[in-house]
């Protein structure tokens, strides 16, 4: 990349350049610089090529230090769905239901937002369209009544795995931030365990406010892994990277579009290489 | 806040009669990385920075203000100028209806900002039609009929057709027909390197030949927002911009990026989910907004 044959200034402006441009941010960006400032400043062996390097283990350390299995075993395992507006909240839960399908798991949707205009037919459609079933209220009831009623039914019923939809929120409104945490309150009361996984769903075009997501959602629902949507674009989510310094938390999946297949688990070098690309 | 970082860099340096290279380099570098967290766009920040160089350069300190006040007083005169100055309007069609063409990514908020709009242009006295040309989205029909009903407006849909440029032809006639004096285009989110989606975009305005070709654009969009906004321009000639969710603590650095690459003005804000959360532009406040 940037066809400089030394470690220079010229070879740190063109990273800061690619890693700031990928939403990296500057602080998260000066580190990797730095990085590898120090290292050529220790060796003078140290070639562009080692620069590389460098720079992608440091970023692939810091997307896999978090990695674990993921805790949906015991059935039924339930699933929090969280994010603020137009991520691709229930977009996901479809991909998602698709895949655990796919693994012959017993599927339940939760129709969580009942705010929305649409949101409880766009969820329902899915539902028909997977052939699994769904838990819903009317538009504008009580979404704990709601989540309430589907973990008690998913345990009566032997259900594997319970997707629980919700309503977009921005972090800053604190009634609503409010609201996610009596969902979990109420989620624990049928289930103390649960949720087994409450995963924050960040959309990849999104910048440094992706911090402040993931900071406020995870004070009200403590987090357990992170979806990047909309990887079909061209923006490139190199948010997760100066989060990784905040929290530690496991990318799980990657939207790759909006049909039903279009989900692919997180790789973590496949991932890094994207961002350099 | 950028004003403070930047009244303890002056402090530092001292209070000097005239603004020169060397004491304004640290200055500068505050303002980038204040951009940068702010997420305003690599490049343009770049070139806002040259910008306010210039200016800043051999301007002699007002007596009355500290270096660091003037300073800020630049950075921020220089951000309103770029924004656009003033506010602008919807431009109506001399012979109506008006059609305009909402457009953007996945999730932006362009039927949310529809419902907004046409509740906007009711209070106004108009009489606009809402089109759901969005026929991929499960329930985007639903979506949009909802809020029509929630504003009173009308609804014009199909959904057994799977051509969007049909839709929205055929409701063209209709809005001449049952004088409609605005035809508003709620269109599907795609992405703007999806050439079969935005083709049909491009065969919509050729169709219906919209006054207004609004780009709706999240406020939290980082850096990609100059690449989006620069394809869509270039693709559909956009006439301004709507900025939503606002109502967050996105910085909107997005706001001077899209502007820079298209030079179109920012018409709207969406500041809530509910449909009187619709505010026209100042380019004032979302200086400071970014600026902070
Ligand atoms: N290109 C692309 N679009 C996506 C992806 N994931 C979701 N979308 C689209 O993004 C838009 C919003 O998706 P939703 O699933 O409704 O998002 P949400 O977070 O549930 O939205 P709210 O409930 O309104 O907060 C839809 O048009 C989806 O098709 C993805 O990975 N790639
Ligand atoms: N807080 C807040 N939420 C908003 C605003 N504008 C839209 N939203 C929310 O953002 C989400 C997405 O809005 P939509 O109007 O469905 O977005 P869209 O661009 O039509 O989405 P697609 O059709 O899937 O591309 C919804 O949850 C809206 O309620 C806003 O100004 N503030
Ligand atoms: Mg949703
Ligand atoms: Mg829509």
């Amino acid at each position: 990349f940037g066809g400089t044959d030394q470690v220079d200034d010229e070879l740190f402006d063109d990273l800061e350049a690619i890693l700031i441009q990928a939403d990296c941010g500057p602080r998260a960006t000066s580190d990797l610089v730095q990085l590898i400032r120090s290292r050529a400043e220790e060796s003078s062996a140290f070639d562009p090529e080692a620069a590389m390097k460098a720079i992608r283990d440091s970023v692939r350390e810091r997307l896999t230090r978090s990695l674990k299995p993921m805790n949906i075993d015991t059935p039924p395992a339930v699933v929090l769905i969280v994010g603020v507006n137009g991520v691709g909240k229930t977009t996901t839960i479809a991909k998602m239901a698709r895949l655990f399908q796919a693994y012959g798991k017993r599927i339940m949707l939760v129709a969580g937002d009942t705010f929305r205009a649409g949101a409880i037919e766009q969820l329902t459609i899915w539902s028909q369209r997977l052939g699994c079933e769904i838990m819903k209220g009317k538009a504008g009831g009580d979404p704990s009544a709601i989540v309430f009623d589907a973990v008690s039914a998913a345990r009566a019923r032997g259900v594997d795995l319970v997707l629980v939809d919700t309503a977009g929120r921005l972090q800053t409104q604190s009634n609503l931030m409010d609201e996610l945490g009596k969902i979990r309150r109420v989620i624990q009361k049928v289930i103390p365990e649960a949720p087994h996984e409450t995963f924050l769903i960040l959309d990849a075009t999104t910048g440094q406010n992706a911090l402040s997501q993931a900071k406020v959602f995870n004070d009200m629902v403590p987090l357990s892994g992170l979806v990047l949507t909309k990887l079909d674009g061209t923006a490139k989510g190199g948010v997760v990277v100066a989060l990784a310094d905040h929290l530690e938390l496991p990318i799980r999946f990657l939207g790759v579009g909006e049909g039903v297949d279009d989900l692919d688990n997180f790789r973590p070098d496949e991932f890094v290489d994207a961002l350099f690309s | 806040a950028l004003s403070d970082k930047l009244r303890e860099t002056f402090r530092k340096i001292g209070g000097y009669g005239t603004l020169t290279e060397e004491n304004l380099q640290e200055a500068l570098r505050d303002v980038r990385l204040a951009l940068l967290e702010a997420d305003v766009n690599f490049k343009v920040v770049k070139s806002f920075v040259a910008g306010v160089k210039e200016k800043a350069l051999g301007q002699s300190v007002n007596v009355r203000l500290n270096p660091g006040q003037q300073f800020v007083g630049l950075v921020h005169d220089e951000l309103v100028e770029i924004m656009g100055g003033q506010a602008e309007k919807i431009h109506f069609a001399s012979q109506p209806p008006t059609v305009i063409m909402m457009c953007g990514l996945q999730g932006s908020g362009k039927t949310t900002s529809t419902g907004k709009l046409a509740k906007h242009l009711l209070a106004q006295k108009h009489r606009p039609l809402m089109v759901a040309a969005d026929i991929k989205r499960p329930a985007a029909i639903d979506q949009l009929e909802t809020l029509g009903k929630q504003v009173g407006v009308p609804v014009f849909s199909d959904r057994s057709s799977t051509d969007a440029v049909d839709i929205c032809r055929r409701a063209h006639q209709l809005a001449l027909m049952k004088d409609h004096d605005v035809v508003m285009l709620d269109t599907a989110g795609r992405l703007h390197i999806d050439d079969e989606m935005m083709t049909e975009l491009e065969d919509v305005a050729a169709h219906v030949k919209p006054h207004e070709v609004l780009l709706v654009v999240d406020a939290m969009t980082g850096q990609d927002a100059v690449r989006v906004a620069g394809e869509f321009d270039s693709r559909l000639a956009l006439s301004g911009i709507v900025m939503t969710k606002l109502d967050g603590d996105a910085r909107g650095g997005a706001a001077l990026s899209v502007r820079h690459v298209t030079g179109k003005p920012i018409k709207f804000i969406g500041v809530g989910e509910k449909l009187d959360a619709l505010q026209p532009f100042h380019p004032q406040r979302m200086a400071g907004r970014i600026l902070d």
